[in-house]
């Protein structure tokens, strides 16, 4: 995502770490069933 | 900090719950005689009163019904399906009691689960679930009285109840002691701060609402209006998440990243996979939108809006190092409805006034992270912008439908049938109706003919 010009130039930090939830393979795709409902959390 | 009758005392009731947005708020109970202590999920999107029957790897504790003098079996099988999870249980009624709630002992619809999947998670620590919606969604029907309506009718309470939940700014899934009030029977002053905001129940079954309008950093999505409430938009303590349409869900996303200026990220945090972690140093809080959320009033011509800060749905996550903190995003999309998650009601008292049709916010008295406000609300504001109404009219009209349906489908079913009678009939006969048996000098030529 290319950043639009903020007047104070100020944008997020850069996360220093991008951890997968509960142990998965972390790449955010193709993540286990179980991984994305730990992420999902309750819904009833 | 009483019901006008004197007959409830909510004071008793205050941080009467424990848990957290990701595994829910539980309130504790005690079932049969003699009384086994028991921890229930408070659940306002389902309707049934259902506990852990047998015993589950994944529990500590569960309902022995067999050592209850007082249960009494109905006999009939259920089955609940949920968004996430669903259970098999069977009907019966004991005796409950409600330590932190109202005095007197109640006799209830209880459901005790015999299998279940992907309902009692690893690591949760209550052993049931108490719907708190309407009866139309109680199973197998709605005949089936509600744990709420059986309290309300043998306590004589009013029919309201009130939910805080105070996990604002904590660990999503950390010890789970976090706490929370369920006031039965009314509204305690203590748990909330300036105005009760009241938006229409559309229908009674969830507790439908109506939203008109969102805004992420105060600028407006513009989408239809009809696509927040796409199939509909619910409050549903039962749900941690805050859950949005698709296209709501994908415009929302795109909005917190203009408006935040986020340089690099990854999608599977946006889809929930992935935690974000800052040095602790970082206050990465301070770079994420407002996000709000506008609601029909109660004068239609009028709205309000309830606002989540970055606290609520940028949420802590209990895996941290020595050197970092890591979050992760509390929004996810759906594809049935919009729903108000336990993210987006921590920052609130929700108010759920069953007797005039309507559910109230107002700003919850534990939403406050390190001494300052992580939720908003206020209006009125006009409704000339948007539509007369914002309801789906597939969820509205519904019974309308398969009305019409089953009108169709009949009529087919007698073209049909009248079709089929025409070809069965034996050719001579339908030659017989057709000239009555009068031959001329024409038909006869023609029949001859064909021979």
């Amino acid at each position: 995502v290319s950043p639009p010009s903020a007047p104070d130039g100020s944008l997020v930090p850069v996360p220093v770490a991008l951890k997968p939830r509960g142990g998965g393979n972390g790449t955010g795709t193709g993540s286990s069933p179980e991984l994305q409902q730990e992420a999902e959390g309750l819904a009833l | 900090a009483s019901d006008p009758s004197g007959a409830v005392n909510f004071v008793a009731m205050v941080d009467n719950l424990q848990g957290d947005s990701g595994r829910g708020y539980y309130l504790e109970l005690l079932l049969g005689t003699p009384p086994q202590k028991l921890n229930i999920l408070v659940d306002t999107g389902s309707s049934n009163f259902a506990v852990a029957g047998a015993p589950n790897a994944d529990l500590t504790s569960y309902f022995n019904t067999k050592e209850s003098s007082t249960y009494k079996l109905l006999g009939t099988v259920v089955t609940v399906k949920y968004t996430q999870g669903s259970w098999i249980g069977t009907l019966g009624t004991d005796v409950v009691t409600i330590p932190k709630g109202i005095n007197g002992t109640f006799t209830i619809n209880i459901v005790a689960i015999s299998e279940s999947e992907n309902f009692f998670l690893k690591g949760v620590q209550w052993h049931g679930i108490l719907g708190l919606a309407y009866d139309a969604l109680a199973k197998p029907s709605s005949s089936v009285e509600t744990f709420f309506d059986s309290l309300v009718n043998q306590a004589n309470i009013p029919n309201i109840f009130s939910l805080q939940m105070c996990g604002a700014g904590l660990p999503v899934t950390g010890t789970g002691t976090n706490g929370g009030s369920l006031v039965l029977g009314g509204i305690e002053p203590s748990l909330y701060k300036g105005e009760i905001w009241y938006t229409p129940v559309e229908k009674e079954w969830y507790y439908q609402v109506e939203i008109l309008k969102l805004e992420v950093g105060g600028e407006n999505l513009n989408l239809d209006c009809k696509e927040y409430n796409s199939d509909k938009a619910i409050v549903d303590s039962g749900t941690t998440l805050l859950r949005l349409p698709e296209k709501v869900f994908s415009a929302v996303v795109g909005a917190i990243i203009q408006k935040s200026l986020i340089q690099e990220f990854s999608s599977g945090f946006w889809s929930g996979v992935q935690l974000a972690c800052w040095a602790k140093s970082e206050q990465p809080w301070t770079f994420f939108p407002e996000i709000s959320i506008y609601l029909r009033d109660e004068n239609s011509s009028r709205s309000f809006r309830i606002t989540i800060f970055p606290q609520l749905y940028i949420q802590p996550a209990f895996e941290t190092s020595q050197n970092l903190r890591c979050y992760r995003f509390g929004i996810s999309s759906s594809t049935n409805a919009l729903v108000i998650g336990a993210t987006v009601m921590e920052g609130f008292y929700v108010i759920f006034d069953r007797t005039q049709k309507r559910v109230g916010f107002a700003l919850s008295t534990c939403a406050e992270v390190g001494g300052s406000p992580v939720s908003g609300i206020d209006g009125p504001f006009e409704t000339t912008d948007v539509a007369s109404t914002c309801v789906s009219t597939i969820s509205f009209h519904e019974p309308l439908l398969w009305i019409v349906s089953y009108a169709l489908m009949s009529f087919c079913g007698l073209v049909l049938l009248v079709l089929i009678v025409l070809l069965l009939l034996p050719a001579r006969c339908r030659r017989h109706y057709s000239d009555n048996g009068i031959v001329n000098d024409e038909s006869s030529l023609v029949r001859h003919r064909w021979k």
